[in-house]
């Protein structure tokens, strides 16, 4: 199964 | 007291059409380096990175810094009231509820204003740093246009490639598969047709085709595009806005589960 990852996974809120 | 004046108007109708359908509603973010966006898609895969410079408009005032909530698709309405070869000044003031496009034809016969209500948008900022990436192949972007339609055709995720052979773009689908590469290709006199890739160590990565297509709506900005890739972050589709500033869009990857 591939599966889409949250743009949120690689960038941290600032 | 804002005051932004851009002879060439079509950029920011061209602008706005290219990410309205990504982000629905998005901060435009006014200082004294130029007019920023930044924006995720409503899934939050895709982000919107948009920069245009304030040493790229005519004029260029901002007192203060200062954060205009809008809606996409109300902006693009007002703008499309501008004609393309239509010089555009955004006016606002400090604390103000509404912005004001103004429309002025190239021998000034013709003059309108449209006021937008501006809203207030809670929109998370997220910081992205420099990095290096495994890859980087710039393509004329009609070329990187024609790759994602076609293939979207056929399938919905596209895998891609980079090796010394080139760069590969894969999708497979109920009908079958398709594998499209482009090699390098720096001999041709225009550079914007050129073909370049930069490659560290090989990379691949798989994408949803629908982001990437939606994407392509910016081609119109910039004869070439840049495709930035590493096996840790998401792809970099990044378009160049003539001595002005950039349009880049991040798309994370899919990956195995």
């Amino acid at each position: 199964i591939i599966a889409q990852i949250s743009i949120r996974q690689f960038y941290k809120k600032i | 007291m804002l005051e932004l004046r851009l002879v060439q108007g079509s950029l920011l109708k061209k602008v706005i059409e290219a990410i309205k359908d990504l982000v629905t509603d998005a901060n435009f973010d006014c200082s004294a380096t130029g007019l920023s966006l930044q924006a995720m898609d409503s899934s939050h895969v895709a982000l919107v990175a948009l920069l245009l410079r304030s040493e790229g408009f005519e004029h260029y005032r901002c007192d203060r810094n200062i954060s205009m909530g809008m809606n996409l698709n109300n902006m693009s309405k007002m703008l499309k009231c501008a004609g393309n070869d239509d010089i555009i000044t955004i006016k606002g003031d400090d604390g103000g509820d509404t912005i004001t496009f103004m429309f002025e034809s190239p021998n000034q016969d013709k003059i309108s204003d449209f006021e937008m209500k501006l809203m207030d948008i809670d929109s998370e900022h997220l910081g992205i740093p420099e990095a290096e990436y495994h890859a980087i192949v710039k393509m004329p972007s009609s070329e990187f246009s024609r790759i994602c339609k076609d293939l979207s055709s056929i399938g919905d995720t596209v895998v891609i490639s980079v090796t010394k052979e080139g760069v590969k773009f894969t999708t497979r689908g109920d009908i079958g598969t398709a594998n499209i590469v482009c090699r390098q290709n720096k001999t041709i006199d225009k550079p914007d047709e050129a073909t370049i890739i930069e490659m560290n160590e090989p990379v691949s990565l798989t994408f949803a085709l629908r982001y990437l297509n939606s994407f392509t709506k910016a081609t119109s900005l910039s004869e070439s595009v840049t495709i930035s890739l590493s096996s840790d972050l998401p792809v970099v589709i990044e378009y160049k806005i003539a001595d002005m500033g950039y349009i880049r869009f991040y798309l994370a990857p899919k990956i195995e589960d």
